[in-house]
């Protein structure tokens, strides 16, 4: 599995 | 988005639009570090590269784009405006804040996910991030009264911090293999700073009297 990214941060 | 990351951006969001409604309606800076509402302005910009590249969301690009407006105005106000510069408290606003730039570049260059271009600015911005409040903490130190919109701001621009570290919690816990150490780190640290100031700020709240921070 990707990692899942979290640049749907602000 | 969970309920944690929701209340963590409206904090945010009200933190600035209590700061622009001191600026702009009462056309007063005193209190507020240049020097912080500038480093927030470069942590903006190197964060929000992918703005116009990758898509997440309305949400998130509107977010970014009033971020991204929000900072580069209030500099602009306190910086340009006639009446608003006058109320800068320059000689108390005095933290050397160029001098974390570097570091937290050459951090963001050694420790990252990713080393490319966006990915490095982007972990410099959270690096930066979570050190640009230091100039603002130190002017409230100095400052003999500490207004209410001041202490409404510094209190909000905390609590955004804290519930962002809930919704990573919350994130972990839900989504598979959601582990990210930089942001988590670096926004711990970032929470941290604000630890003292919290317990001041309750303080005054409890014993309604005027908010100070001893020096």
């Amino acid at each position: 599995d990707e990692k899942q990214s979290n640049h749907d941060e602000l | 988005m969970n309920i944690f990351r929701l209340a963590g951006d409206m904090t945010h969001l009200a933190s600035v639009l209590v700061l622009l409604l001191k600026i702009h309606t009462i056309k007063s800076c005193a209190g507020i570090s240049l020097k912080t509402q500038e480093l927030f302005a470069i942590v903006f910009a190197s964060r929000y590269l992918d703005i116009f590249t990758d898509f997440i969301s309305l949400y998130n690009t509107l977010m970014k784009l009033i971020f991204l407006g929000s900072s580069f105005s209030i500099v602009w106000y306190i910086r340009r405006h006639k009446l608003v510069r006058r109320s800068y408290d320059k000689d108390q606003d005095t933290f050397r804040h160029y001098f974390l730039l570097l570091p937290c570049f050459i951090l963001a260059l050694l420790i990252n996910e990713k080393f490319t271009f966006k990915e490095v600015m982007w972990t410099f911005s959270l690096y930066l991030e979570a050190v640009a409040i230091l100039p603002q903490l130190v002017l409230l130190q100095r400052t003999k009264n500490i207004d209410n919109l001041t202490g409404q701001y510094v209190f909000l621009l905390g609590a955004y911090r804290g519930l962002y570290i809930l919704n990573w919690i919350y994130r972990y816990f839900t989504e598979p293999h959601y582990v990210h150490w930089i942001p988590w780190i670096s926004g711990l640290v970032q929470t941290l700073l604000y630890a003292d100031f919290f317990y001041y700020y309750f303080e005054s709240w409890k014993n309604n009297k005027k908010l100070q921070l001893p020096a």
